[in-house]
């Protein structure tokens, strides 16, 4: 699984680090309401 | 036009130098701002300020203070339904409040 | 002709290069100036209220905040050391570092978004050094997203 770092704790990182993290969650949600919707929820994988 | 060309290409290597020094003394003064006693005891902001903000009125807020170097993580867990994030720190403990409604 | 192509090559790539660090660089007045007002305001509140506010009111910065709709159910595993943390959300949400919500505050005077009022602008001029202010004038009418060179 990819998955996105940011070191944080920093005073006044890059503007917009976190820009690419919201926008992979927003597509992450999307696309599983949208397996929701198709009615075949998949498995939950638990850590 | 070579000429022309050349002449502009030097408008722009002086533009871009100076760019180079506005950026460097800008970050340098940034770094010494947060070093200054005064600007530590008074950078907050409280949690009235963060409710103010209209985009988080109606929200659950998080706010997280960590250590410098702390690691956040967020796995891409496309369509899986649940979401994560995973925060790591190796130089002190992490402080995670939630911020209250009113 | 090859010349002239060559010269055309070098310049678009300065162009490209001057574009990136103007960014930088208004990202940097940016958070100077939110960094410092924000520093101001909070003194004249404590000087008005005498006294500072409860420490369990504020967050110092830097931080990061995460926020969710209240619907979200969130999940949330902690180590007995407090060095590691797991959030699990049924649902998404969005992080933000401390200079954007600031900014949102309207801690830059909204030169963000290059909305900034006449005694914004003055605000800001007053937060920055002389050699910002031009930046700081320019900004005010807007991003700027050409090449701006500033007469000094």
């Amino acid at each position: 699984r990819s998955r996105m770092l940011v070191s944080i704790g920093e005073s006044f990182g890059l503007s917009n680090r976190f820009q690419k993290i919201n926008q992979m969650v927003n597509s992450s949600d999307r696309s599983f309401k949208r397996t929701l919707d198709l009615g075949s929820a998949p498995k939950q994988k638990r850590l | 036009k070579a000429f022309a060309l050349r002449k502009e290409l030097g408008d722009l290597e002086r533009a871009e130098k100076s760019l180079d020094e506005l950026i460097h003394s800008s970050t340098t003064q940034l770094k010494q701002l947060t070093e200054y006693k005064d600007s530590q005891r008074l950078g907050y902001v409280t949690y009235q300020d963060i409710r103010s903000v209209s985009t988080l009125r109606d929200q659950t807020v998080i706010a997280v203070k960590a250590p410098a170097e702390t690691k956040l993580e967020v796995p891409d867990t496309a369509g899986q339904g649940s979401l994560q994030i995973y925060l790591k720190s190796k130089n002190g403990p992490i402080e995670v409040y939630l911020c209250p409604e009113e | 002709a090859q010349e002239c192509q060559n010269l055309e090559v070098e310049r678009q790539r300065r162009l490209e290069r001057i574009k990136q660090k103007q960014s930088q660089l208004q990202e940097l007045i940016l958070q100077q100036i939110a960094f410092k007002n924000l520093v101001q305001r909070n003194r004249q509140s404590e000087q008005q209220a005498n006294r500072p506010p409860p420490p369990n009111s504020i967050i110092h910065l830097p931080f990061i905040i995460v926020n969710t709709s209240k619907k979200t159910v969130i999940d949330c595993s902690i180590s007995n050391d407090k060095f590691e943390y797991l959030f699990n959300f049924d649902s998404m949400f969005e992080i933000h570092d401390d200079i954007e919500v600031l900014k949102r505050m309207g801690m830059a005077c909204g030169l963000e978004v290059g909305k900034c009022s006449p005694e914004d602008l003055k605000v800001a001029r007053s937060l920055v050094p002389k050699a910002l202010e031009p930046y700081v004038i320019e900004m005010a009418k807007g991003p700027i997203s050409n090449v701006y060179i500033t007469g000094g």
